[in-house]
């Protein structure tokens, strides 16, 4: 192994990243995953951790990006260079960059990651059955409104598993539409656009409007690409047009004809000749997770090494049971250490504490029979020791920070916390007003106003000043409403108050309800139980509690994880 | 019927030219780290000393020539941290 001239480091474990795009090849989810296994692969063996940040600098940018990307390293086009990373230190330094002209995959092929359908956002298994036919893309026959589908199991005919495919009718992702899909035909510069353009920007991704017209409205989101969509050439993104014409022959599937490194390429439109517009066809593609691993292991500071079976060789090699080489190991434990292994639970004082009005421990001494003293220590009282709490009143994202609240009592958060919080707060001394027991809380990520539930009652608090107690019939929410449990900000002065089975969709500003509301959760939000005693977002994800456990749901209403509150949010021993 | 002419076209928007063997080669040697960027003096003495160098650092075959080897692994994917220097 090698490391960097004058061996640089981070100087704290504790690292931050930040993904600042994505990819149109993968699913965001899929992406995010990615890096969060490369970022294990070094975790597992050094004491060091790795937090994903939102919106402060983080230690390590993470981007994709092509030829000129910002730096003075440009990228080249498909194959050969794809990823850099930069060692430890300030600005650029310890950021990672990809090569979006590459095929980004898990390393065999094409990834299309469903979603909708029946089959809870699996991945599309190709070939599969439909109809007695095989089918290695996704398809649209056998449905009427042109949106793309396939099955998850080999054969549909038998299982009847299915999920929609990427595409821009369906969702777009970043943005500011919140992965609304795009509207056709849409309004730019005075232009009408019936699909995709890249038209208006420099970096070649793809986009479209979210209203029909976007020189007033402003909306946008980029789309993704389709599992047909080329790589490179001057169409990236662009589906592959069957058939197409070259050097006037008709072509209707793609070819390596006119190239001298076997290449597999298309048109975009059914005249090469005419139009020009080509591209890579999908292949195997590289693994996102494995070139993230080695290049964080840059971010980490280790140069290439010597070692080809290394995972920091410089040459990338698909492996599909991937293990961290003992080089590797070697070197980033050089710089880092090794992994202390699991870690200590947290040490019980037994002092009373001095100055604060809550004490979280109270000791006892006793004289044992050898008279000898002995200092035990008697178990937390439970509503002031989290881990205790079996069920809390609310959990909320307050300030960057969530809280969790119980009894008069909260205990906050922050993401990089990886133990559980200690001294609890009185909900009196932060929020005056509030009684001891509310229901739910969120903050508006607009004008940062925090909203508090109880009962029929809610406060808006604005710093210190408080608005309330007012009742949330003046919101537009029924007579018959016990209570909000929950609620999920969004960031277009919207906010989604949930009771249980339904939910209203508040205007923050306005404060009334919008019209077509209450909704049915289960209709909305389907696989989370609709007696959910807390709804929250974390981290742009949502939360549905029920019990001691909760259900975590993406953007785009899927359940992706079912973990405990303890363990998982409070990380709890 | 397989086309007479042209095998091969140049075609629009693709970053990397159709560059010789040796354009390739050296293209590489530098931007990795093998090959200063200024040449000065014999460059076919740098240039195998620089190939040599390349292929003991990578576990190939130390021709110090442009054998097929060493073709392939220019051509290879990679990634674009220096194997050498800053």
């Amino acid at each position: 192994y090698n490391t960097f001239e004058g061996e640089l480091k981070w100087d704290h474990n504790d690292i931050t990243y930040r993904v600042l795009n994505y990819s149109p090849d993968l699913d965001p989810e899929v992406i995010d995953d990615a890096f969060a296994r490369a970022f294990s692969v070094w975790s597992a063996v050094t004491p060091l951790t790795f937090t994903r940040i939102y919106n402060e600098v983080p230690d390590i940018d993470i981007l994709f990006g092509s030829d000129n990307h910002g730096d003075p390293y440009p990228f080249d086009g498909k194959d050969g260079l794809l990823a850099h990373a930069y060692p430890p230190g300030d600005g650029v330094q310890g950021d990672a960059h990809f090569d979006d002209d590459e095929f980004w995959t898990l390393g065999t092929g094409v990834v299309v990651k469903t979603s909708f359908g029946n089959a809870e956002g699996a991945l599309c298994h190709f070939p599969f059955i439909f109809e007695g036919q095989s089918y290695s893309t996704c398809t649209t026959t056998g449905r009427s409104d042109g949106l793309p589908w396939c099955s998850t199991t080999a054969n549909y005919d038998n299982d009847r598993k299915y999920g929609f495919c990427p595409s821009e009718l369906l969702f777009t992702y970043a943005g500011n539409s919140d992965g609304a899909p795009c509207v056709f035909p849409f309004v730019f510069d005075g232009k009408t656009f019936n699909s995709c353009t890249k038209e208006g920007r420099s970096d070649g991704y793809r986009w479209c409007g979210t209203t029909a017209n976007y020189d007033t409205d402003g909306k946008y989101g980029f789309c993704p690409n389709r599992d047909t969509a080329v790589i490179g050439g001057n169409s990236q993104g662009d589906p592959c047009v069957f058939p197409f014409t070259f050097l006037e022959r008709t072509y209707h599937a793609c070819t390596s004809d006119g190239r001298n490194d076997r290449k597999l390429w298309c048109a975009t439109t059914s005249s090469y000749d005419q139009d020009r517009k080509w591209g890579f066809c999908p292949d195997q593609g590289y693994s996102l997770f494995l070139v993230a691993a080695h290049e964080f292991g840059h971010a980490l500071g280790l140069e290439h090494s010597d070692v080809q079976d290394a995972l920091m060789y410089p040459m990338y090699r698909y492996v599909s049971d991937f293990q961290l080489h003992p080089d590797d190991v070697e070197g980033i434990q050089y710089l880092y250490g090794p992994n202390p292994g699991p870690h200590p639970t947290a040490p019980v004082s037994t002092r009373k504490p001095s100055s604060t009005t809550l004490p979280t421990t109270t000791t006892k001494t006793t004289t044992s029979s050898t008279t000898t003293p002995t200092t035990t220590t008697t178990p937390l009282d439970p509503t002031q020791d989290a881990c205790k709490v079996k069920v809390f009143d609310a959990i909320a994202e307050l300030q960057g920070e969530l809280h969790f609240f119980k009894d008069g009592l909260y205990w906050k958060m922050s993401a990089k916390d990886k133990r559980p919080p200690k001294t609890p707060l009185r909900i009196t001394d932060t929020w005056s007003a509030l009684p001891p027991n509310i229901d739910s809380a969120f903050q508006d990520p607009t004008s940062k106003k925090i909203f508090f539930f109880a009962g029929r009652k809610f406060w808006q608090y604005t710093g210190s000043s408080v608005l309330g107690p007012r009742s949330i019939e003046k919101l537009g929410v029924g007579k018959d409403v016990e209570g909000i449990i929950g609620a999920i900000p969004r960031n277009n002065g919207k906010v989604l108050l949930f009771n249980g089975e339904k939910f209203w969709r508040l205007d923050v500003k306005t404060q009334t309800v919008d019209k077509g509301y209450p909704r049915h959760t289960d209709e909305d939000f389907s696989g989370v139980p609709t007696d959910s005693h807390d709804v929250f977002l974390y981290q742009g994800k949502y939360y549905f509690c029920q019990d001691r456990f909760f259900w975590r749901m993406t953007w785009r209403k899927q359940v992706e994880k079912v973990g405990y509150v303890k363990y998982d949010l409070l990380h709890c021993p | 019927t397989p086309h007479k002419t042209p095998l091969s076209i140049i075609f629009p928007g693709e970053i990397r030219s159709n560059m010789s063997d040796l354009q390739l080669a050296e293209k590489y040697l530098q931007r990795y780290g093998y090959l200063a960027l200024e040449q000065g003096g014999d460059s076919q003495v740098s240039l195998r000393k620089a190939l040599s160098h390349m292929q003991h650092k990578l576990g190939l075959k130390e021709t110090g020539d442009l054998d097929q080897e060493t073709m392939d692994a220019i051509r290879a994917p990679r990634c674009g941290v220096p194997d050498i220097g800053k």
